[in-house]
């Protein structure tokens, strides 16, 4: 008699379990209202199921966003391990939609669940992508602005992942200058 | 304490993994 032995297949952990979370522009409602938890996620398998399941985000309507935050905070300024952070932004042109886009939001999700930043990676809140008709953003976000070291190293690693060229410039912002900011565009607290 | 990282190359082979 022949003995199978089924190799029982193992998912591979994350270190944090994650919330995807997706955001359609409906004028009518309230912002927080557009908001909706999709799902969390907790292993490498989980993740590749929901992530080839989902749309890209090159084909969302314009208007629209995905964020990946870890669980327990949720993707808005206003939440408690959010208001003293700010992001690494990544602006993209609309010929990049096309291109990169897909390509740099994989990439950047792939930082957060591989824990890319060594121990500044307790310093990671999420990530934000908005597909918008001016021109797509991607963000990275952080929990403390004041935390330098955390935040420059997160950047350059980063920039790194994505493949940017040296001559480009990526730059950190505060989320409440953010928050507050005239028409005259956010300044960089750092920028690598 | 320990930390679970995972590389890019790693991710990548278990995106089409059974």
């Amino acid at each position: 008699k022949e003995i199978l032995i089924v190799q029982p297949y193992m998912k591979h952990p994350l270190q944090n379990r994650w919330t995807l979370w997706f955001y359609k522009n409906d004028k009518n409602k309230p912002w927080q209202a557009n908001l909706r938890l999709v799902t969390k996620f907790d292993t490498v398998e989980d993740f590749w199921a929901l992530y080839n399941h989902i749309q890209l985000a090159s084909r969302l309507m314009s208007g629209c966003d995905y964020a990946v935050f870890k669980d327990g905070i949720e993707p808005m300024w206003e939440d408690n391990r959010n208001k003293c952070g700010g992001r690494w932004l990544i602006t993209l042109s609309k010929q990049q939609r096309m291109l990169e886009l897909d390509q740099y939001w994989l990439e950047t999700l792939l930082c957060l669940i591989g824990e890319a930043f060594d121990d500044y990676s307790n310093d990671i809140c999420g990530a934000v992508i908005n597909v918008r008709a001016k021109g797509d953003k991607i963000a990275i976000w952080t929990c403390d602005t004041e935390n330098e070291e955390a935040v420059l190293h997160i950047g350059k690693t980063y920039k790194e992942r994505l493949g940017l060229p040296m001559k480009v410039v990526i730059g950190y912002q505060a989320h409440a200058d953010t928050a507050t900011k005239s028409g005259l565009g956010v300044k960089n607290k750092f920028v690598v | 304490g320990t930390r679970i990282i995972y590389d890019r190359k790693f991710l990548m082979e278990c995106r089409h993994s059974p």
